[in-house]
């Protein structure tokens, strides 16, 4: 089973073993470099030497036992070398969690809670519009109240001016004067029948 | 196998932030 | 303790210094016994050759993937993010692997936000409006109230 080492590619960006296999495969391909060198020069100085009897096939012999040699000595120290890098330096001890993950630790929030927190959003945005359309409609009606108010005051005023008009022409109570004026063009009538009797 | 878990967790990282903005951005709106 | 800069640098170094001691120069000398016999100076110089040459290039390499993965400063900053959890004793969260879950929480100090936002404005609304009805009743009641004089008046008149 491998350990994808996740956690430790999130922060890193890579993944600490493709790391650790470019580094052993960098060093690998140096060490057999090396070796082809070693064995070029090798192959070259024996060229300068007259009547020497060690063949190349020879000297390859020597180049693949030395090169078997630290191969084997290679990967036994690479792989303790990636088992402490991959333990100390590539990872992420459990209790550490990246900054960009604080969040979970803050607000481990269950699916139920955060179903409700939504749930809670949402109920207060419907208030809040219930509440918006409720105020203007409070606001339309003091709008109307506004004009209502104001035709109602201006047939108050009407009414005050007829009773200041009565006022104006001495008849201060309008019921006793109308009382008097119709007692008065009821003499009237009298008076005048009276004059037409006489009068034939 | 390397690459998948290199982008899984790439997007672990970045797309939070990234859906956050436009979570942000609609609360932002509404509240506006 | 020493920070990971310092681990990755003692571990690798070990590592050559044992590969070093590893690929001896007897063990060297051993294998090309032939050409040892013939020329022991230049094997001796070529095997020397041979060490500091795989030494730089492994030294090279690694300075290599050190820049390119900008080693130097991601293990700061792990070496920092580790000292500030030495308090932390159980296992901190970890991606569930769901990517819908674990971008919810994300949301939440955001959204905690908002509900607090929304509540504000909710709550000024509401007092807002409770002034609002309090004028709208007492407007009611004034027009009553004119509506009674006036039938009064009326009354009176007829």
């Amino acid at each position: 089973s491998v350990n994808p080492m996740a956690y430790e590619a999130q922060f890193f960006g890579f993944t600490p073993q493709t790391c650790m296999l470019r580094v052993y495969t960098a060093f690998q391909d140096y060490l057999f470099d090396m070796m082809l060198v070693v064995e070029s020069v090798i192959l070259k100085k024996l060229g300068g030497i007259p009547g020497c009897e060690l063949s190349p096939f020879r000297i390859r012999k020597s180049t693949e036992k030395f090169l078997l040699f630290m191969k084997e000595h290679f990967d036994k120290l690479f792989s303790k070398m990636e088992a402490v890098l991959l333990q100390l330096v590539l990872n992420i001890p459990e209790n550490v969690l990246l900054p960009e993950d604080e969040v979970h630790e803050q607000y481990p929030y269950s699916k139920e809670q955060l179903q409700a927190l939504q749930d809670e959003i949402h109920q207060l945005q419907q208030q809040y519009r219930a509440e918006a359309s409720a105020g203007q409609a409070l606001r339309a009606e003091l709008e109307e109240q506004k004009a209502a108010q104001a035709e109602l005051e201006k047939i108050l005023q009407w009414f005050d001016g007829l009773e200041n008009i009565c006022r104006e022409h001495g008849t201060g109570d309008f019921k006793e004067s109308f009382a008097f004026l119709t007692q008065n063009s009821k003499k009237l009538q009298d008076v005048l029948k009276d004059v037409e009797e006489k009068s034939k | 196998f390397d690459e998948l878990i290199v982008e899984t967790t790439t997007k672990r990282k970045q797309w939070p932030k990234k859906i956050l903005m436009y979570a942000i951005q609609t609360m932002k709106a509404e509240q506006e | 303790a020493p920070g990971r800069v310092q681990v990755f640098a003692t571990v690798v170094d070990t590592f050559l210094e044992k590969l070093v001691a590893a690929g001896s120069y007897q063990r060297f000398a051993n294998c090309y016994r032939g050409f040892y016999k013939l020329q022991p100076e230049m094997t001796r110089s070529i095997y020397d050759q041979f060490i500091s040459q795989l030494q730089a290039s492994i030294k090279e390499e690694i300075q290599e993937v050190k820049d390119e993965g900008n080693l130097e400063m991601l293990f700061n900053s792990l070496d920092k993010i580790v000292e500030e959890a030495k308090n932390r004793e159980e296992p901190a969260w970890r991606p569930s692997g769901i990517p819908e879950e674990d971008v919810r929480s994300a949301m939440v100090p955001y959204l905690l936000k908002h509900r607090s936002y929304l509540r504000k404005v909710l709550k000024e609304k509401e007092e807002e409006n409770k002034k609002v009805a309090e004028s709208v009743l007492a407007g009611r009641e004034r027009i009553a109230e004119l509506q009674r004089l006036i039938q009064a008046r009326k009354h009176a008149w007829q």
